[in-house]
């Protein structure tokens, strides 16, 4: 999803 | 990915390194907080919850975070027992009196408030943003109690706070490059998190320039 992206982060 | 993210893990890797080393060489883990160890285990315990539901080759990326989701939960446990067992009569216990226990319940109050979902797992992933962006200050109380500051232990905090201000480029990048918005919760933490390492930043460097041991005023 496109609000994910701190999510792939560690 | 990008060099930004890439630089940014790689110095945490090495601060993760660097504590390890400190201990290890000096068989003593003094100038160090404990506090700041078990509120780190914390946040990672509930961030990387997903562990247990991302098949790890999934992609590259998944296989990275997998590899080192796993490498910061095993040495943060490690660092906690080397502290808590093996070295445990060096630890300056009397100092280390920082209050967890309110920080814990601020991130979770805070985390129970702001959240994207309303999903158990989403609550502890926020709480764990909130409680990260603060788990560095037992540390720094410390260091203040005690003043002078070990080169290795001054070399730890520095490439920690250099691994946040590096993720802020990263955000950045990512703003522009994948015209992600609703990050809010971890920029703003993130942000928060780097100011408050530009205070020992200053006094960091004010040190290196004079050429001696670190002090806190």
């Amino acid at each position: 999803a496109q609000e994910e992206s701190a999510k792939d982060e560690l | 990915m990008n060099i930004f993210r890439l630089g940014g893990d790689m110095l945490h890797v090495v601060s993760i390194f660097l504590l390890l080393l400190k201990i290890q060489t000096s068989h003593s883990c003094a100038g160090l907080s404990l506090k700041t160890q078990i509120l780190y285990m914390v946040v990672f315990s509930t961030r990387y919850l997903d562990l247990f539901f991302t098949k790890p080759w999934h992609s590259a990326l998944t296989f990275y975070n997998t590899i080192m989701k796993i490498l910061f939960l095993s040495s943060s446990a490690y660092t906690i027992y080397l502290m808590q067992k093996r070295y445990k009569h060096t630890y300056d216990k009397v100092h280390d009196t920082f209050r967890i226990q309110y920080l814990i319940a601020a991130a979770a109050v805070l985390a129970l408030i702001f959240h994207l979902r309303l999903t158990v797992f989403e609550i502890l992933w926020a709480f764990s943003v909130f409680l990260e962006s603060v788990a560095i200050l037992p540390q720094l109380f410390l260091l203040q109690e005690t003043g002078e500051v070990e080169n290795i232990t001054s070399h730890y905090i520095f490439c920690l706070g250099g691994y946040r201000t590096l993720y802020i480029f990263n955000w950045v990048w990512r703003y522009f490059t994948e015209h992600r918005r609703n990050q809010w919760l971890a920029w703003g933490c993130g942000t928060v998190q780097t100011l408050i390492y530009a205070d020992f930043f200053y006094y960091y460097i004010l040190s290196r320039k004079q050429g001696k041991k670190l002090r806190l005023p």
